[in-house]
C-alpha cells in the first residue's frame, strides 16, 4: 500500500539523518505514481499533490515519528475533503412530483440504477414511477419493465418512439397514477454524439428535474474527465452515482469527476441486484483509492 | 501535439501525459519515456519531429504480441470452431456477438448459430434474440434463470448435428472478484470440452474502452478460468483510447482481436496495430 511505501522509504531517510523539505517534496511523486494507478486523472493527480505537498510542508511531518504514515493521513483527509465530507443524506427540495433524469454512457448502470433508486426510495414510503425513455437498445424497455415489475414499481413505456415524447407523456400519467417520484431512465450515449447530446437537453429542459444524476461505472479510467465534463457543461447535472464498487477497480475516477465538474456522489451500487445501493461514503473511497 | 522544439524535459513531460490520459499506465508509460530518453543519448534521436514516430516504433516494438498472428479461426474444417464471450457487466459482449454474427455470416460467408447463456439478467435473452433476427442467425436458449453450461450443451449439440461453422456463446456480465461467477465460467467451458476434447474454443475478453487499470486485474482472473484467446476493446468510437491493451499483452500475451466502434452490427473493425497507435497521437 502507499502507507507502506512511504514509511519504508522514510525509514531509510532517517536513518540517514533528519527528514529533509526536499525528502518531503520527493514523496509526492510515490502519491501520485499511487493515484494514478488508481486512475485518477492525470492533471487532477497532479492538482491534488501540489495541496498535499503545501500540508505536509506546513505541518509537523519533518519531526514526526511516523513521517510516512503522517503523509498519508493528510493525503486521505484530503481526499475525503475533496469527495465529499462526511456521506449526507439529500433530499429534494420543492413539492411533489419529484424527478430523477439518469444519465451516463453505454453500459454505465443506468437501467440498473433507476430501479435501485425507485425500490430505495419505495422503502422510504415515496411512489415512484419508472420511465422507459431508451428506445434504442435491444430489448431496454423490456429490461426496464421486468425489473420494475419485480420491484412492483410501475413503468412507464410509452407508444411513442421519440424518448422526448415518452418522458413528457410519462409526467402526464404519473400525476394519474398520483406517483410523488419519477424516474427517468435514458439510453446510454457519448458525450461527443451531438444529436443524443441535445435529446438529453431537450428531455431536461421539457421535465425540469429535480435530479440530474451522470452515471459512472467505477472501473473508468482516465476518460472520466471527458465525459463527465461533456454532460456537465451541456445538462449541469446535479449528481453523480458511481456503479460496480463491488468490484475491485480503485475508483481514481470519482475523484477525477469530482474534481472537474465539483457535483456530489450521491449514491453507490454495490451489486448486480435492485437493492445493493447505498449511499456514498467518501471516507470510504478514500481509503480505497489510496490502496 | 506538435513538436516544434528541442527533446528536453518538458517535451517528455507531454509525451508521458498523453500516454497515461490514454491508459497506457505509468510503468509502461515510463518504459516508453526511457526508451526515447536511451534513444536521445545514444543520439540516434534529435529532432523533436522525430520523436513521435521513434514513440510510435518503440509502441510496435514493444508489443508485437499484440497483433494475433495465427488465424482467428480454426481454417481447416476443424468446425464447429467455438468463440466464448466473456468479461465484466455493461462492457458490450452481448453487442460484440451481434457484430461477430454480422461479420462472419456477411464478411467470410460463415454458418453461425448463437446461445444466449446469460440467464441472469433481465431481459439478456431478448437482447440476443434481436441480435439474432438482425443478422439472420438462429439462436439456442434455456429458461430465465437456467444452467448456463447447459444452454452451452445444447448448442454445442446443435451447432455440430446442424453442421454450423462457428457457436458464438453470450455469456452473463460478471465482475472477476466474484469466485462463484467465474467459477460458473470455467464450468462452461469444461463442459464444452468434455463433449469435445479437440474442440477449437476460443475465449474472447471483451473489454470497455474506457477501463482503467482494473483492466489488467480483468484478464488476469478471466485468464485464469477460460484461457483467454483474445480481446475485443469496444467503444472506442468515443474518446477513449484503450492502452490498457499494452500492460494486458506484457503481462499475458494476449492479442486484440477486433475494437467496438459504435452499437450498430456493422461496428466492428478488425485490429490492426498500426492504425491503433495512430489512434493515439490523433
Ligand atoms: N456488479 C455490478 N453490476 C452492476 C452494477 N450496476 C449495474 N450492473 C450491471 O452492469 C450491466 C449494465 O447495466 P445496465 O443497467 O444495463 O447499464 P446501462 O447504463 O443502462 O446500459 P445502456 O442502457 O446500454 O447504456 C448489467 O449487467 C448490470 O447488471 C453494480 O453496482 N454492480
Ligand atoms: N458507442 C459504443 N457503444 C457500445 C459498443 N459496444 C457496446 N456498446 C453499448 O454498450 C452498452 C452495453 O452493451 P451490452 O452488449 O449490453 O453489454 P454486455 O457486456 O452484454 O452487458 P451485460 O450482459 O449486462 O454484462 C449498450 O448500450 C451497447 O449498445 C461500442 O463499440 N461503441
Ligand atoms: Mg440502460
Ligand atoms: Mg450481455
Amino acid at each position: 500500500t502507499l502507507s507502506d511505501r512511504l514509511e519504508s522509504i522514510f525509514k531509510t531517510l532517517r536513518g540517514q539523518g533528519k527528514i529533509t523539505e526536499q525528502n518531503i517534496k520527493d514523496s509526492m511523486r510515490d502519491i501520485r505514481r499511487a493515484l494514478l494507478e488508481a486512475d485518477v486523472n492525470y492533471k487532477v493527480a497532479k492538482d491534488f499533490v501540489q495541496k498535499v505537498m503545501d500540508r505536509a510542508l506546513g505541518t509537523e511531518v519533518q519531526n514526526s515519528i511516523t513521517p510516512g504514515q503522517l503523509i498519508v493521513k493528510i493525503v486521505h483527509n484530503e481526499l475525503t475533503a475533496l469527495l465529499g465530507g462526511t456521506s449526507s443524506e439529500f433530499s429534494f427540495i420543492g413539492p411533489a412530483p419529484h424527478k430523477i433524469m439518469m444519465v451516463g454512457l453505454q453500459g454505465s448502470g443506468k437501467t440498473t440504477m433507476s430501479a435501485k433508486l425507485a425500490l430505495y426510495y419505495r422503502k422510504k414510503g415515496k411512489r415512484p414511477m419508472l420511465v422507459a425513455a431508451d428506445v434504442y437498445r435491444p430489448a431496454a424497455i423490456k429490461q426496464l419493465e421486468i425489473l420494475g415489475k419485480s420491484i412492483q414499481v410501475p413503468v412507464f413505456i410509452g407508444d411513442q418512439k421519440n424518448p422526448v415524447a415518452i418522458c413528457r407523456e410519462a409526467t402526464g400519467q404519473s400525476e394519474k397514477e398520483a406517483c410523488d417520484l419519477i424516474i427517468f431512465d435514458t439510453a446510454g450515449r457519448l458525450h461527443v454524439d451531438a444529436e443524443m447530446m441535445r435529446e438529453l437537453e431537450k428531455i431536461a429542459a421539457a421535465e425540469k428535474p429535480n435530479e440530474i444524476f451522470f452515471t459512472a461505472d467505477a472501473m473508468t479510467g482516465q476518460d472520466a474527465v471527458n465525459s463527465a465534463i461533456a454532460f456537465n457543461d451541456r445538462l449541469n447535472f446535479t449528481g453523480v452515482v458511481l456503479t460496480k464498487l463491488d468490484g475491485d477497480s480503485r475508483g481514481g475516477a470519482a475523484l477525477s469527476i469530482l474534481a472537474v465538474t465539483g457535483k456530489p456522489v450521491r449514491f453507490a451500487g454495490i451489486g448486480e441486484k435492485i437493492d445493493q445501493i447505498e449511499l456514498f461514503h467518501p471516507d470510504r473511497l478514500a481509503s480505497r483509492i489510496l490502496g | 501535439i506538435t513538436f516544434r522544439k528541442r527533446i528536453d524535459d518538458n517535451l517528455l513531460d507531454k509525451i508521458e501525459e498523453a500516454l497515461i490520459t490514454s491508459d497506457v499506465g505509468v510503468e509502461i508509460a515510463v518504459q516508453l519515456i526511457e526508451r526515447l530518453k536511451a534513444l536521445v543519448a545514444e543520439n540516434r534521436l534529435v529532432e523533436s519531429d522525430a520523436i513521435l514516430e521513434a514513440l510510435k516504433n518503440e509502441m510496435a516494438a514493444l508489443f508485437p504480441a499484440l497483433q494475433e498472428k495465427e488465424g482467428f479461426l480454426p481454417e481447416n474444417g476443424r468446425v464447429p470452431g467455438v468463440l466464448l464471450v466473456v468479461g465484466v457487466n455493461g462492457s458490450g459482449k452481448t453487442t460484440t456477438i451481434g457484430k461477430l454474427a454480422r461479420y462472419f455470416i456477411r464478411e467470410r460467408g460463415k454458418k453461425v448459430l448463437l446461445a444466449a447463456c446469460d440467464t441472469f439478467r433481465a431481459a439478456a435473452i431478448e437482447q440476443l434474440t434481436v441480435w439474432a433476427e438482425r443478422t439472420g442467425c438462429e439462436l439456442i436458449k434455456g429458461v430465465p434463470g437456467g444452467d448456463p453450461a447447459a444452454v452451452a450443451f445444447d448448442a454445442l449439440v446443435a451447432a455440430i448435428n446442424r453442421g454450423h461453422d462457428l457457436l458464438i456463446i453470450d455469456t452473463a456480465g460478471r465482475l472477476h472478484t466474484k469466485v462463484n461467477l467465474m467459477e460458473e465460467l470455467r464450468k462452461i467451458r469444461q463442459v464444452l470440452l468434455k463433449k469435445r476434447p479437440d474442440l477449437f474454443v476460443h475465449t474472447l475478453l471483451v473489454l470497455d474502452g474506457t477501463t482503467g487499470q482494473n483492466a489488467l486485474m480483468q484478464a488476469r482472473e478471466f485468464n485464469g478460468v477460460s484461457d483467454v484467446s483474445g480481446l475485443v476493446v469496444t467503444k472506442l468510437d468515443g474518446t477513449a483510447k484503450g492502452g490498457i491493451v499494452f500492460s494486458i499483452c506484457k503481462d499475458l500475451s494476449i492479442p486484440v482481436d477486433f475494437i467496438g466502434t459504435g452499437e450498430g452490427p456493422d461496428d466492428l473493425v478488425p485490429f490492426s496495430l498500426p492504425a491503433f497507435i495512430e489512434s493515439f497521437f490523433k
